[in-house]
């Protein structure tokens, strides 16, 4: 922001083309402008915009995970492309290399090469897999996946699904259907539903939040593609209006690429 | 919800017969806040908000609230309607299908990691097919673990051969393809790349690698229409490298209002050529205009 003592109109016009830049969506950027109003001059709005910003992000951070008896089952939803599969994969090795024995589900029975392209994450971290067949029902796969781990000293459970939109109701109600198919061997899983959010996605992610949520007790995201030139602002507005934490942030394609998510940097370099 | 949308912007000339700075100034507000919820570039809201006013309010509107039922009148509220939708009819441009195939050509699919650049092959694929087209398709991704075997199986099951073998050269691959293309006379080679970051180089320079051993007929970007604003940036990076000369817009079945589309046409000119509405592969259309405009302005 050019600096001036007053904040003037051409500097807030300034400030809005930035939240938008950014994703933050109209709502969330009204309230940031407010703040950025309050905040009186121009070197003293971009605190004003951090604070807020992270005040909105503590608003729906979560406790630490309490520790479960018997396999944790993790369930991970998304939209098509978002990076589902792959953020299994670096999960897995995460786990792994905290010294846990992990099964993934292969619960995607739908997309071509789907089951082979999580097979080959399973290989490189090892970790054990359970397949169906191709076109199955993918509640089946997770049933079996669940009971599998039961028997096998499993502590975490990772099962993948195929990409869908929300507006696809089948396949939304396929959703519930897999967490109570789950819940018949485990009363409380899924312990953990995590929606898979590109982070390159504009204002429809708030709808994908809130649709993802009506089907599945989603309890984090995972925001993805963050090495890329988006800011992911949108997990701004979920924050706001779904109250869906971010957990952990995808920032490559490889194994080691997942970070947790730090509101504070995120903040930083929202606005840098 | 927050967006009261169009309707209601089109909603305040009932029972108005003239435009005026005032009526237009209030619905445009409505158009602005609908707009900018589709993610469409705040520059571009601001041009496109001028140029509505400059129609509505510049000029002599002849409206008649219906006193002779014969005389075709147009009310306020049609005639804004039509100046918002003809503003962004006329920044978007008309699709174009590809032109029929000259001797052996080469369609190059680029884009973001996970736009739809496999699944679209595949559909571009099974559609020049149906023109009556020898196609094969190029299985360059030799990056994300089964990508090969993805395309063969998409391949497989419309009925056109993939070419596919082992190695990390993407370039390599598809020269071998190329030359085995031409002895066979196909009409059509379609070259399925791996998903990029514009920022990356050494991938960026894979893609240069891959034009340079293939020299592309047709460069054309995937881009999925629920991207947000950095939508515009990801393009002009694209575009910077490659002579790009279609977008397609994938994942139009969704609810996404797709106004990263809009952006990315105004700042490349590369014109929209087709759009995918599903994971099915019949499912690619030529871009319509129209279509995009009424659901940008939701
Ligand atoms: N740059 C980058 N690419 C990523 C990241 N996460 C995933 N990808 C890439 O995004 C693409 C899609 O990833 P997938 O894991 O197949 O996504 P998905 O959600 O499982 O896709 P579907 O199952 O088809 O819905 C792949 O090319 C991944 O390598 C990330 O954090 N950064
Ligand atoms: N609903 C819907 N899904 C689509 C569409 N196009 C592609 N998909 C899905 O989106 C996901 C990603 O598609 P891919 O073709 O693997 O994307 P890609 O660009 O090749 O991904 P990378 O190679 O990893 O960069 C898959 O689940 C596809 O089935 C579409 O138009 N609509
Ligand atoms: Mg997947
Ligand atoms: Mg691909």
């Amino acid at each position: 922001f050019s600096r001036r003592n007053t904040l003037d109109a051409s500097t807030l016009s300034e400030i809005e083309e930035i939240l938008f830049a950014a994703d933050l969506g109209v709502k969330t950027a009204d309230d940031l402008l407010e703040a950025a109003k309050q905040a009186g001059s121009t070197d003293a709005v971009h605190a004003a915009l951090e604070a807020r910003a992270l005040e909105i992000l503590s608003g729906v951070s979560t406790p630490p995970e309490a520790d479960v008896s018997g396999p944790k089952i993790v369930l991970i939803v998304g939209v098509n492309g978002s990076g589902k599969t792959t953020s299994i994969g670096k999960l897995a090795a995460r786990h792994i290399a905290a010294g846990k024995n992990v099964l993934l589900a292969a619960a995607d029975t739908f997309r071509a090469a789907a089951i082979d392209q999580l097979g080959i994450w399973a290989e490189r971290v090892n970790a054990e897999i359970v397949k169906g067949s191709p076109g199955g029902d993918p509640a089946a796969v997770a049933f079996d996946a669940v009971k599998a781990a039961q028997s096998r000293d499993v502590d975490v459970v990772l099962i993948d699904t195929a990409g869908r939109l929300q507006t696809q109701g089948n396949l939304m109600d396929e959703l519930g259907k897999i967490a109570r198919t789950v819940k018949k061997l485990v009363p409380d899983a899924p312990h953990e539903v995590l929606l898979v959010l590109d982070g390159n996605t504009g204002q429809n992610a708030i709808r994908q939040a809130q649709e993802f949520s009506r089907q599945v007790d989603v309890t984090g995201i995972v925001l993805s593609k963050l090495d890329g030139t988006a800011k992911g602002g949108v997990v701004l507005g979920i924050a706001q209006e779904v109250g869906i934490p971010v957990r952990f942030v995808g920032v490559g394609e490889g194994v080691e690429d997942l970070i947790d998510f730090e509101p504070g940097a995120f903040v930083r370099a929202l606005f840098d | 919800t927050l967006t009261r949308g169009f309707k209601n912007a089109r909603d305040r000339f009932r029972g108005t017969t003239r435009l005026n700075e005032e009526n237009v100034g209030e619905a445009l507000r409505e158009v602005r806040m609908s707009l900018l919820e589709a993610d469409v570039d705040l520059g571009i809201v601001r041009d496109f908000l001028e140029r509505v006013t400059e129609r509505c309010v510049g000029s002599e509107v002849q409206l008649k609230a219906g006193k002779k039922k014969d005389q075709q009148n147009v009310s306020a509220g049609d005639y804004f309607t039509k100046s918002c939708y003809d503003e962004l009819v006329a920044l978007m441009g008309q699709g174009e299908d590809l032109p029929p195939a000259k001797g052996t050509r080469v369609v190059l699919l680029a884009g973001l990691q996970g736009t739809g650049k496999t699944t679209t092959a595949a559909k571009l694929a099974r559609h020049l097919k149906h023109r009556g087209e020898k196609v094969l398709l190029v299985a360059a991704d030799v990056h994300r673990p089964a990508a090969r075997e993805q395309l063969r199986v998409l391949g497989e099951s419309i009925g056109v051969e993939v070419f596919s073998r082992e190695g990390d050269d993407a370039a390599a691959i598809c020269a071998e393809a190329l030359t085995s293309a031409r002895e066979q006379n196909l009409d059509t080679v379609i070259l399925d790349t791996a998903g990029r970051l514009q920022i990356d180089d050494n991938l960026m320079t894979e893609l240069d690698a891959i034009v340079t051993a293939t020299e592309p007929d047709h460069t054309l970007l995937t881009c999925d229409s629920m991207m947000g604003r950095e939508a515009v940036n990801v393009a002009k990076g694209f575009a910077d490298r490659l002579l790009l000369d279609g977008l397609i817009l994938t994942k139009l079945d969704g609810d996404s209002r797709g106004g990263a589309a809009l952006a990315i046409r105004s700042a490349t000119g590369v014109p929209i050529r087709y759009v995918t509405l599903g994971e099915d592969t019949e499912r690619i259309e030529v871009f319509r205009a129209e279509g995009l405009a009424s659901r940008i302005l939701g």
